[in-house]
């Protein structure tokens, strides 16, 4: 008995019960793959190549979880109140660890009571001078231009990374009056913009003419294409919404949707990111014609505030996705002038959770 | 997070010397660092 304790004890000594040595053996596998994926990446864009559209595991893996709770519970965490002595010390770790500009903020850092307040922050007064040239369209956040570009043909599809793209209709909700631009259809000729498929293509850019005498003016007159641009928000980035021009704001929709994260690697793995996410779409009409922007919300930074619209709740938990209703809508009065924005001037703000 | 722009802007302009007048144009790339209140496009 005396030797098979021994040899026992033995065994036990160096066999690492088995549940532990196969999870450190998948952590491993995990990481490695993790690690060749990350090497071929930098890689393709060494030799200047995209990168391309391939969903993985971990995208199939994250729609399993309950993102919604996950980000409703970090933002009350974000809401705790850091005591005073600790406030520098904790916004500075965090600015060093998303490269925050600490010199921008309004405040001093004692003023912030939680990181929520930090995150919202506003800028000192000058901090972001507005472009004053009248015809151009301005950046209404800080952050990374991901894509640009213009919206051709009927389906009118923006690339979400190379290899997949989403129709803006299901951006912006099908509803959008960007289709009441494709037709004024009066009757006569009708003279089509360079559509890819060709002038018969049923198309949005038809621009008709009622008769030959408005032909000359309609000549003159600029022809008009959709463009987009889209920007990704790092999590130290300056996170308030301003208006890209003069603009009136006819209408609001929010689409309470998922919360997948919408870092680099999400938007490469995760099909309809934008379109499946959290988000608030305004929609209006600046001088040369459309305009909607889009502020999608992301697992960390779930909801959005309306500065003309403060009652609006985002990301709440009561709000449920039902496919004939995928958002609600909300029109501005007067209707037909709604909300009128300056340029520059702050429309609303992601927070967390 | 995303913020996503969707515009509509002149493509191109006939002037009355029959010239076109290439009309809006970006004025940043894919990659770029952009700030509020810089200019998208012209």
């Amino acid at each position: 008995i005396h030797a098979s304790t021994n040899s026992g004890a033995r065994q036990g000594k160096f066999l690492l019960p088995g549940a532990s040595a196969a999870a450190l053996l998948m952590l491993g596998v995990l990481h490695a793959k993790r690690m060749y994926d990350d090497n071929k990446l930098a890689e393709r864009k060494e030799k200047g190549l995209e990168p391309e559209f391939e969903p993985d595991l971990k995208a199939s893996f994250l729609r399993l979880l309950p993102l919604r709770s996950i980000s409703r519970f970090w933002g009350s965490l974000m809401e705790v109140e850091v005591p005073v002595f600790m406030r520098p010390a904790v916004y500075k770790g965090w600015a060093r660890a998303f490269h925050s500009n600490l010199q921008e903020s309004a405040l001093p850092l004692e003023e912030y009571p939680s990181l929520q307040a930090f995150f919202t922050r506003s800028l000192k007064e000058g901090s972001r001078p507005i472009d004053a040239d009248p015809n151009c369209l301005v950046s209404p956040v800080d952050g990374k231009v991901l894509r640009l570009g213009q919206l051709r043909g009927p389906g009118a599809m923006i690339e979400q990374v190379k290899g997949f793209s989403y129709p803006v209709s299901s951006l912006l909700g099908a509803s959008s009056s960007l289709h009441d631009t494709k037709e004024e259809d009066v009757s006569g000729d009708q003279t089509e913009q360079n559509t890819p498929e060709g002038s018969n293509a049923k198309s949005w850019w038809r621009v008709s003419v009622a008769s030959p005498k408005l032909r000359d003016q309609t000549r003159l007159s600029p022809k008009r294409g959709i463009f987009y641009c889209v920007l990704y928000l790092h999590p130290g980035d300056y996170h308030r919404v301003h208006s890209p021009a003069d603009w009136n704001i006819f209408k609001r929709r929010h689409f309470s949707g998922n919360l997948f994260p919408t870092n680099e690697r999400a938007v490469r793995t995760i099909r309809n990111l934008y379109v499946e996410n959290e988000r608030v779409v305004l929609e209006g009409q600046w001088k040369e014609g459309f305009v909607a922007i889009a502020a999608v919300g992301a697992t960390n930074v779930g909801s959005v505030k309306l500065l003309i619209e403060p009652e609006l709740r985002t990301n709440s938990s009561g709000s449920v996705i039902l496919p004939s209703q995928p958002y609600n809508e909300r029109v501005y009065e007067p209707e037909g002038t709604g909300v009128m924005v300056k340029k520059g001037q702050e429309i609303a703000g992601f927070n967390m959770g | 997070s995303t913020v996503v722009v969707v515009f509509e802007a002149p493509l191109s302009k006939a002037k009355e010397d029959g010239t076109v007048s290439s009309e809006f144009d970006f004025c940043v790339r894919a990659g770029d660092r952009i700030r509020v209140g810089e200019a998208i496009g012209r």
